[in-house]
Parts: C-alpha cells; structure tokens; sequence
C-alpha cells in the first residue's frame, strides 16, 4: 500500500439538510440525535467504503456521533 | 483513515491511493433513500500537494480531474462551487474545493418555492460552532517514530495503548473517548471523541514517507477542561512536540454563520509570504495577522470560538507565542464564501 503512497490526507466533508418531507426526522434529531445519517447500518457504509478501498477496523459512538478507524 | 457520521455530516478522512470521490455518488444516495436526506447544504473537500500523482486512480492524479469530477456532482446551475490552490503553487500548498447550493431566486429553472428555508435556524445550531484545526507534518524525528512500530510479539491492541501512552498522544486531549490501532509492521490512527467533537491522528512514520496528521474540532473551551489551554497555539504547540517535525502546515477553518457572504464565490486573501522569515523576531508572531480595516479583533484564545466563528476574517487577529525552534515560511489569511480560512507554514531551525 506503501506505492504511491501520499501521507496527507483526502478530506470530504458532505452537510445535509433534512428536506421538508423528513419533518419527523428533524424532530427525532432534536430529541435523540440519533437520525438522519447514524440510521445506516455498518453493512451499507461497508459497502460504500469499499468503493474508497477502505475497511472498518474498529469504531466507537456516543450520543453525537459515529466514528469510524479505517484501514489505509 | 478515518469517517465520522454525525446525524446531518459524513467526514471521510483517507490517504494513501485511495478514491475517496469516487464514492461521492453513493454517500448522496445512501442519504437520500436510506435517510430522506436529499438537499446537500455543503461540501467541503481538501488534500494536500499532490506527491506521487502519476500512481494515484482518477480522478485523483490531479487538481484538475478532481475538481471537474466534483462539478459534475455539484453542477453550476444548482450550486456555487470552488476550487482553490491555497498557499505557493510550487510549494507545500493546499487543494480546496467548496460546494454551497444556490438560493438565487433568478437562477434559471429553479423552484421558485426555496426548499432550503425551513431549515435555516435548526441548521444555524449546527453550524455555530464549526471550526476545524488541522496541523499537518513530514520529515518526522526518527527517533521519535521508533514508538510508532509495532513491537515483536506485540498484539495489535497493546501496541496502540503503548503508542498512546508513551508517545505524548495521550497527554493532548487525556478527558476523550479514544479509538485507535497500531498498524503491523507500523503506523497508527487514532480517533477521539468528546461530545459531539472528535480528533483524529494519523502516522506513517518510516522515512520514505514520514508523515502524521492531527485533525480536531474540539473548541478551546471544551479542550482546556480539564487541561490549561489558553489558546489553539498551545495544541499546536503539543502537537507538533510528540513527532517535531521538519515541516509543518497548520490551518484553521471557521465556518461563517448563515447569511454572512455563503452566498458568494468572491475570495478575498490576504497573503503575508516569507518575507519575515528572515526577520529576527518573527517568532513572536507565528499567528499574528494584520488587522484589515476597522472593527473589533478577536483572539485565538480561550473564549474566542465564537468571535472567530462570528467575525469577519478580515477583521481577525490571531494572537498568541512562537512555536519554539520553528520559522514561519508562509502565512495567508482566506475568505471563502462560506469559510474562513487560515494557513500557515513552518519549517525546524537548523540546529
């Protein structure tokens, strides 16, 4: 993985809006902050890495917040 | 690399020859069918000087191909985009690109009912406090990397709590929840958490490649308890101790709130190169920019989060000590749109 290797880092930082059908969304993120992008399941975003070629190693949460180490 | 999944972000952090943008398309389909989330609000994308682009998959090769890459996403008509080289073009500098959707009543097929005002105070709170340091490093002290590799007959696990401890990571935010790993044969990430901040650190410390990154969003407010931290400097400061690197690139992001230019791609800079370098007593100003026109001055201390939050960066004076054994190479002070944006660049003193 050393090949082509370059140490700093990609940065992607996506903010979303809930729309005005996910009404009951945004009540639930002032409630339990629980929502919007934290219902996905690891499986999905696995998914999704794979297309980075990157893999979960290990990962953590808290009432805010999901977080993610990643290979590479 | 790193992700962070907040309710209403995604933050996806990686190196190496990953394709990060290529899984743009699923993060925004992921968010629209999984979670109703369809109105992307911002987008903000960054790397470094590109080193070895000739071996990186496209759109990755170069600033360029990303950038139309993205625009092809993030298309003129529905959102202002930008992409900025920040810094020397021939030096250390910085890739960025932004994404803010249009509100422009007059832009051509747009609905005429804004899809985006309802959300504007909730959104508000979210963005209150955004404020991003990130301090990257090369030429690494070798000796200081020897913690950075796995030891014979070292789990995985032991030598990330190894490394942690005894390398002064351990020491810079002790009150986080931390997530780490030690990679075989070397190198380490690190992810922390605290409420709703996190920081993030990534090292590859052999010598071909000597490099360690430190990211956080942590506010001073909630770093200096229960540490005594004054300012971002002394972070910095801290930082920089645990791998003394020969070059260091620091940069802070505020996000402006709601209504402050994020409707325009006007960039103003003001840029403050090495011409002090040769100065004497340099030192003493590492962050100190000039102030621009008249208006209040905000610190980069303790309770200054939400003037630098607030303030208009033309306005802002970053205040605060040397970083001890180190020259200021560059500095340039950012208005972008939406963001402001400091960028300073540091090299060792020969010994």
């Amino acid at each position: 993985s050393l090949i082509g290797f370059e140490g700093p880092e990609k940065l992607l930082e996506v903010w979303f809006r809930p729309n005005s059908d996910a009404k009951e969304c945004r009540e639930l993120h002032h409630r339990h902050r629980s929502c919007g992008l934290r219902i996905v399941d690891q499986p999905t975003w696995e998914d999704m890495l794979n297309i980075v070629k990157c893999q979960v190693l290990s990962r953590k949460s808290n009432d805010y917040v999901d977080e993610f180490v990643l290979s590479e | 690399s790193s992700m962070f999944v907040y309710s209403h972000k995604i933050i996806l952090k990686t190196c190496g020859t990953t394709t990060l943008l290529l899984a743009l398309p699923r993060i925004l389909e992921i968010a629209h069918t999984n979670c109703g989330l369809e109105l992307v609000d911002s987008v903000f994308y960054s790397r470094k000087a590109f080193m070895f682009p000739a071996k990186q998959k496209w759109p990755h090769g170069n600033w360029g191909d990303e950038v139309l890459y993205l625009d092809t996403i993030f298309q003129p008509e529905h959102f202002h985009t930008s992409g900025y080289v920040v810094g020397k073009i021939n030096g250390e500098h910085w890739n960025l690109y932004t994404a803010a959707p249009r509100r422009d009543s007059d832009v051509v097929g747009w609905d005429e009912e804004d899809p985006y005002s309802e959300a504007d105070e909730e959104m508000e709170e979210l963005y209150k406090d955004d404020l991003t340091l990130e301090v990257l490093m090369s030429e690494l002290n070798p000796e200081k990397m020897k913690a950075f590799w796995k030891k014979d007959g070292e789990t995985e696990e032991e030598g990330a709590k190894r490394i942690y401890n005894d390398s002064g990571l351990g020491s810079i935010f002790p009150h986080t929840t931390v997530d780490d790993h030690c990679f075989d044969p070397c190198g380490y990430s690190l992810n922390g958490l605290i409420d709703q901040y996190y920081w993030t650190v990534h090292v590859t410390p052999e010598d071909h490649c000597s490099y360690a990154s430190f990211e956080t969003n942590i506010p001073i407010s909630v770093a200096a308890s229960p540490l005594a931290y004054q300012s971002y400097e002394e972070v910095v400061r801290k930082v920089i101790g645990v791998f003394e690197p020969g070059k260091v690139t620091v940069t802070l992001f505020s996000r402006k709130p709601e209504n402050k230019d994020r409707e325009t791609s006007d960039t103003e800079s003001r840029s403050e190169s090495s011409t002090s370098v040769n100065g004497s007593n340099h030192a003493t100003t590492l962050f100190q920019l000039p102030v621009v026109g008249p208006g209040a001055v905000a610190s980069w201390g303790r309770k200054s989060v939400d003037n630098i939050v607030s303030s208009e960066h033309a306005n802002m004076v970053l205040t605060g000590s040397a970083v001890d054994g180190y020259l200021m190479r560059d500095r340039v002070v950012y208005d972008l749109g939406g963001w402001d944006l400091v960028f300073a660049q540091f090299t060792r003193k020969r010994r």
